[in-house]
């Protein structure tokens, strides 16, 4: 039953290449999937400004048009405002825990270094040793970026919690059963021959389009995630054969073949968007000028289009939190190897002050 | 993304 606990072993410059090689896939994936949130988000933004697809369905004037039903059910099966305030609640807390260990971390290594400077004014040069204000400089500065981290966090938190301010009213109102929202929602007058319009037609066949490609992005997003295939074999072979790895060139190449294909494809998609949403935006010029403008369409408008809104403000929120959520849970486990290592060598430190001291009062 | 990346936070250093 013999297993080779060293098969994973590799020389330190193919961990280094592997490192490396590990930063720029993170950075190439991110920055697919980020490019894709981004227009998913724009085509939501673009579609709620123009209160589609709501506006083409609603026929009578008085009734919720289906789009919005949707977006409140949808709203309501996550929880709703509730799910919202549970998570929110969780984040000062984690917050502060964060803060905490940071701090005792921090501390042990001052307290430590105040002692050794005192003996060191105390003994002067016969004190021998490193000073701790030398040997603590790189934890000082890892802490120094902890606590970075954790300004940007909190500063992430406060716009979280800006964001919920401004919009909890509308979330609050897509929670409500269908028939209150439905009181909520200014009645318009219908509009005419709204079914049989030949630019209703187009809309809707332009807007199943966009929906085809924010699926087709999800899709992408799922395959891209679960590229994988192992460097290792690569880097061993370059160094076997050359005796120095190019990690850049090997990574870039094989990056290029794995992700290359993906890379197009994500660029046909947001290009077919942007060409769909200008359609889209032309065609619902044509819309506006063939249906009755007056207040109460107008009224009815916004606040249906202040509903649509809201729900893409409840996804945003709700990822935002759970994103927080997970980044304090996350950085719990670095802060506490990180007080771990200062109170190792906070440890060691004192064991050898007192072996030190022993020295000095025989001598 | 709005908080920071922990994979940016995650240091490897070699033991001393």
């Amino acid at each position: 039953k013999f297993t080779d606990v060293f098969v994973k072993m590799v020389p330190l410059a193919v961990q280094q290449a592997l490192s490396a090689y590990g930063q720029r896939r993170a950075d190439l994936v991110n920055r697919l999937i980020a490019q894709m949130r981004e227009s998913t988000n724009l085509a939501n933004g673009v579609l709620a400004s123009l209160n589609l697809p709501a506006a083409i369905e609603d026929v009578s004037g008085d009734s919720i048009p289906q789009s919005i039903l949707d977006k409140s059910k949808a709203v309501i099966q996550q929880g709703g405002l509730q799910t919202i305030d549970q998570l929110m609640r969780d984040l000062p807390e984690l917050l502060q825990r964060n803060r905490e260990i940071l701090d005792e971390a921090l501390k042990v290594l001052d307290q430590e270094e105040v002692t050794d400077n005192e003996l060191k004014a105390k003994f002067k040069e016969r004190w021998k040793r490193t000073p701790s204000s030398e040997l603590y400089k790189p934890l000082r500065t890892e802490g120094g970026n902890f606590r970075t981290a954790l300004d940007r966090a909190t500063h992430a938190d406060k716009v979280v919690r800006e964001r919920y301010a401004t919009h909890s009213e509308v979330i609050a109102l897509l929670c409500k059963p269908e028939a209150e929202l439905n009181a909520a929602i200014p009645s318009g007058n219908p509009t005419k021959s709204l079914q049989g319009s030949e630019v209703v037609m187009l809309l809707k066949t332009l807007l199943a389009a966009l929906n085809e490609a924010k699926k087709e992005r999800e899709t992408f997003e799922n395959d891209i995630k679960s590229v994988q295939f192992d460097m290792s074999s690569k880097f061993l072979t370059a160094l076997a054969q050359d005796g120095a790895i190019n990690e850049e060139a090997i990574s870039v190449t094989e990056l290029d073949r794995y992700y290359g294909g993906y890379t197009e494809k994500v660029q046909q998609n947001l290009k077919k968007q942007e060409e769909l949403l200008a359609k889209i935006q032309a065609a619902h010029e044509e819309f506006s000028k063939s249906t009755q403008s007056n207040t109460d369409a107008n009224q009815r408008e916004e606040m249906l289009k202040k509903l649509a809104a809201g729900h893409d403000q409840f996804v945003e929120l709700v990822n935002n939190l759970k994103e927080g959520t997970k980044f304090y849970n996350g950085f719990t486990e670095i802060l506490l190897k990180f007080q771990t290592k200062c109170s190792d060598i906070v440890f060691a430190r004192k064991t050898e002050r007192d072996e030190l001291l022993k020295d000095l009062q025989q001598s | 993304s709005l908080y920071p990346s922990l994979e940016d936070l995650k240091v490897d250093k070699v033991i001393q």
